[in-house]
């Protein structure tokens, strides 16, 4: 763990004083393995390296804990300020609140719209689920299961044309059926797909939704910043979702993605069933991280 | 233009984030790149581009694999592919590809739903058995994920079929019981079939380091003979695999790149080791 790779940098400091510029650089250097091995992007490392330092220096050595823990603490808590400091509770009242979500290919979105669904439904809504992925085989199918599965209605009257045209029409649709919220799952897209990003854009431009949620997968490299960067500037975002959490991966991406975009992760998915859906908690993910 | 010229420390480090950002990650990237400050001093390499020379030549050698080619049976009784991995990476599409191309060389190819548990993964590969002329063995959603394996298999002898590809469920390594399932699929179609001719691991091109944990525990679980590596029409360069086969031999076979059903190729590590210098 972090604390005991810090061990060999601190070995010198004693229960008093300041940690010394030295110290603070082979400390930093280590940290900054960790968060490579964690999946963060190497310029989001730097970039939070440079602000640990200024947290580091000068920090005053603790009479109560031993270095590395003490160090590991300042880093923690950095982390976490990082992610957001606390859970957040998306503002989703309206009537309908349109939910959409975007993201890349096989990243979670239609097992995500069920679980949303789900957990709307639970909380005294009307949800709606609508289906504009048009283009994978059987994505209509998928979803039409989800939807029966969490006991919603689901709106999806073509399984091929145009999702904008679909998307337009499930406003009117919830009204007449007396659904309060409706939830758009659109096909997985490449950020660098121009086409496919108009099409996401456009979708968004008809029904101005309450809150587009970005869905990604907590397993993603390097190319976390890259993705979301064009998420956020070619399609528009509010907040994050983070799937496939009950995996091992250490899930870096959630920094970079946050640090890169400012904002918030919302929910984390963890599992493959309609249940397995819950708030972001940022200490938790910090502490993953960290490994 | 990384170097100006000569080799500065800077230019080293320059290649290290090069290297990290294609996720080929912390340990093998300071391992290769040591590799290649040794040869060269050695080999007296002082200028850039001689430098990247020797570092393509290194990644090149870790990628390097005699044969490619995806194996068949040799004997009068159809081959078996199963594709395996995590959730979401392209198992089920690759299988459409991969019977696009046999049908079209006039092979027959079944394809076995295995994928018993996720909405709509039987209609899904359905459809692809429809787009190529493949038959589709099936069971309803909760079935026993082996005896549809099971069923492809003696679908495959009674129809005298060439090929029986197997399309299994998405599941995370860490997840024991999901793992043994995996196992016990294979089992039940060997003790019909004999071993598998290959079992592909399917790697999506934007993991990061979890993809070698991956690898390691389907290797462990059902003996992976080779990688597909999806989604390279991305932007991320997949790096990932170097650190697979440097660790645990595994080469990459195919590599997906696209949606459509002709969006699947033969691995070509040359192109690949260039592709992460662009
Ligand atoms: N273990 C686990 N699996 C998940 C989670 N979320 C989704 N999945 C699985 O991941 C796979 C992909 O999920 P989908 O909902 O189809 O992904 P998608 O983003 O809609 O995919 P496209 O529409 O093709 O872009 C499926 O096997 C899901 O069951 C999660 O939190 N944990
Ligand atoms: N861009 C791109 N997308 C791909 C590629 N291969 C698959 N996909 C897409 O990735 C998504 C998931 O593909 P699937 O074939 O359903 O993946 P899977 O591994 O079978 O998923 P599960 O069975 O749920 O685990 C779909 O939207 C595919 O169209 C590829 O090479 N490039
Ligand atoms: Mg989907
Ligand atoms: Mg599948």
């Amino acid at each position: 763990a972090l604390a005991q790779r810090l061990d060999d940098a601190l070995s010198r400091v004693r229960g008093r004083g300041r940690l010394d510029d030295e110290t603070v650089d082979a400390t930093l250097s280590e940290i900054r393995l960790a968060l490579l091995e964690a999946d963060v992007n190497f310029k989001v490392v730097r970039g939070f390296v440079s602000r640990l330092r200024e947290v580091l220096v000068g920090e005053e050595v603790s009479k109560a804990l031993n270095p590395s823990q003490q160090v590991v603490k300042a880093v923690h808590a950095e982390l976490v300020r990082a992610l957001g400091g606390e859970s957040v509770t998306p503002d989703l009242s309206g009537n309908p609140a349109v939910i959409m979500l975007a993201g890349l290919q096989g990243s979670g979105k239609t097992t995500a719209a069920g679980k949303l669904a789900k957990q709307l439904k639970k909380k005294g809504r009307t949800p709606m689920l609508v289906a504009c992925d048009l283009q994978r085989p059987a994505a209509v199918q998928q979803l039409r299961i989800n939807a029966e599965k969490v006991g919603v209605h689901v709106y999806a009257p073509v399984e091929s044309g145009d999702p904008v045209a679909v998307a337009r029409d499930s406003l009117a649709k919830a009204r007449d059926t007396g659904c309060d919220v409706v939830i758009v799952d659109t096909a997985g897209r490449l950020h660098i797909d121009t086409e496919l990003m108009g099409q996401a854009r456009d979708i968004r431009a008809a029904v101005d939704p309450t809150a587009t949620l970005f869905v990604i997968d907590a397993m993603i490299g390097q190319e976390a910043v890259n993705v979301s960067k064009a998420f956020l500037d070619d399609v528009g975002f509010d907040g994050v979702i983070l799937t496939k959490l009950d995996g091992d991966a250490r899930g870096g991406a959630a920094l970079s993605v946050r640090e890169v975009t400012d904002r918030p992760i919302v929910y984390a998915s963890v599992g493959e069933k309609m249940e397995d859906f819950e708030a972001f908690h940022p200490d938790r993910m910090a502490d993953r991280i960290l490994g | 233009e990384l170097f100006g010229g000569g080799v500065s420390d800077d230019a080293w480090e320059g290649l290290e984030e090069l290297l990290i950002s294609a996720d080929v990650g912390v340990a093998a990237t300071m391992q290769i790149v040591e590799d290649v400050r040794r040869r060269a001093r050695d080999e007296g390499v002082t200028e850039a581009d001689g430098v990247v020379a020797l570092l393509k030549d290194e990644l090149r050698s870790a990628l390097e694999v005699p044969d490619r080619s995806l194996a068949r049976a040799t004997d009068d009784e159809p081959t078996v592919w199963m594709l395996t991995g995590v959730n979401g990476t392209g198992k089920t599409t690759t299988i459409g590809k991969l019977a696009a191309i046999e049908e079209r060389e006039g092979r027959s190819v079944v394809l076995a739903a295995a994928d018993t548990f996720r909405a709509a993964a039987a209609d899904q590969l359905g459809l692809w058995a429809d787009r190529t002329g493949a038959r589709l063995v099936r069971k309803d959603e909760g079935a026993d994920p082996a005896s549809v394996a099971f069923d492809g298999w003696m679908a495959a002898i009674a129809t005298d079929a060439d090929l029986l590809v197997v399309d299994t469920a998405g599941r995370l390594h860490n997840r024991r019981e999901l793992m043994d399932e995996l196992g016990k699929v294979k089992r039940v179609v060997e003790k019909k079939s004999g071993p598998m001719d290959e079992v592909l691991l399917v790697l999506d091109a934007t993991t990061g380091q979890n993809g070698l944990a991956q690898a390691g525990a389907f290797v462990d679980a059902v003996d992976v003979t080779g990688i597909v590596l999806t989604k390279l029409d991305g932007s991320s360069k997949g790096g990932i695999v170097v650190a697979v086969q440097r660790e645990l031999g595994l080469p990459v076979k195919l590599v997906g790149l696209g949606e459509g059903i002709d969006d699947l190729a033969p691995f070509d590590p040359d192109a690949f080791v260039d592709s992460l210098f662009e």
